[in-house]
Parts: structure tokens; sequence; C-alpha cells
């Protein structure tokens, strides 16, 4: 563990908890896609198998349990809870397009064919995408709410931090994982353009508001 | 070392 991926991994667990309480405080899911929701439990599902197989910390497991947990609590609080304030109409990214390359990929390009690695590879290949269905639907509605640009933010810095964390990695413990690099450089990426409409409009107190 | 054994990450 390093202080690059610890800092990473709250960023995950904040932007997560973020996400979680506006849908829960606001009893709505506007502005949300569930769509980028369903692939994020879809990675976490396919990713923390080994949750029961191996024990690598507890640090690791609670992690795990508390990703899966606050993931598909937000799913269900989308779907179910307050399913009548899902914006079906601005949340349409076709995500076959993206779970069938992933899936392809995974087939393709892995460490190992084995079922538990394949999948592994899955979720990676599947989280570099995930966030996509959220940012169409931003630039589909043209704004976002300041939480929800504040919870795309923190997923941002946690991808961030985890290149670092690779950086780290390769040059402290000689380990590097290039399948897991190459996604996560195309993920961080990915939040580059919003972040610049986050530095230059939300943190001055304007609503994201993307170019017409 | 392209190592990928240890799944430590998240």
């Amino acid at each position: 563990m390093n202080i690059f991926r610890l800092l990473g991994d709250i960023s995950h667990l904040l932007a997560i908890i973020i996400l979680l309480r506006k849908i829960w405080m606001s009893r709505s899911c506007a502005g949300i896609s569930g769509k980028s929701q369903l692939l994020f439990g879809l990675v976490y599902t396919t990713r923390y198998l080994d949750l029961i197989t191996s024990y690598i910390s507890l640090y690791n497991s609670v992690m795990k349990v508390v990703f899966l947990a606050a993931s598909y609590a937000t799913i269900y609080l989308m779907y179910v809870k307050f399913k009548a304030t899902y914006d079906h109409n601005h949340d349409t990214f076709r995500i076959e397009f993206l779970v069938v390359p992933a899936v392809a990929l995974a087939l393709l390009i892995n460490h190992d064919f084995q079922v538990v690695e394949i999948l592994w590879t899955f979720s990676i290949y599947l989280e570099s995408v995930a966030i996509l269905p959220q940012l169409f639907m931003v630039s589909k509605t043209g704004e976002a709410e300041s939480i929800t640009s504040h919870y795309l933010f923190a997923l941002g810095v946690y991808r961030g931090l985890y290149l670092l964390n690779w950086i780290y990695r390769f040059w402290a413990e000689d380990h590097y994982d290039l399948i897991a690099i190459v996604a996560g450089v195309v993920q961080t990426v990915l939040y580059c353009d919003f972040f610049y409409l986050y530095i230059t409009k939300v943190l001055r107190g304007k609503k994201l508001q993307l170019p017409a | 070392a392209q190592d990928n054994e240890t799944k430590d990450e998240l």
C-alpha cells in the first residue's frame, strides 16, 4: 500500500458516498445516469469475486464489501425506490456498445485464460468506460448539479491518484500490470475534459454548464 | 516484473 493508492481509494469511497447521500437526501436521482451505476455494479461484481476465495487484508476485504454494498444500494435507490425521478430521456447511452467490446477484449487480451482472471480483466476494461453514460447525460442535459460534478471530480481524482500509485509501484516495487495501467490511462483521459469544466466553472460557483 | 498473481488493488 502507498499513499497514492490509499488516497485514491478514499477519494473513490468519497465519490460513492457523495452520490448515495445525494440520492438519499434529495430522494431523487435526477441528472444521474442509472446506466453508469449499473456498469459500476457489474464492475465490482465481476472484480470482487475473489472476496470469498482469497484474503489479502482486512482493508482490502472491507473496502470491497463497502463498494459492493454502496453500488447495489445506489442501483436499488435509482431503479426501485426513487424510480419515478429517474431521467430516462437523457440517460440513453447504449451500454451494450461498452459491455460487448469489454467482453471481447477480455477474452482476447488477458494475463491468464481462467474464469476469474477473464472476469477481472473484463471489469478492468469496463471500468475504464463505465462513466461514459454519465458524461453523455451531462452533455445531453447541458449541465450537472454541483453535487454530481463533485462526484465526478472525486472519481477523477481517484483515477489520477491510481496513475501515481502505478508509477510509484513501478519505481519502488518493480511491479506493474499493463492491462490495469492502459485501461486506467484511458479512463483518466475521459475525465480530463470534465476536469477542465469543473475547475473553470464549478469552483467559481457557477453551475457546470456545457457550451450548447 | 509483470506480476498479476496478487491482485491487491481494488
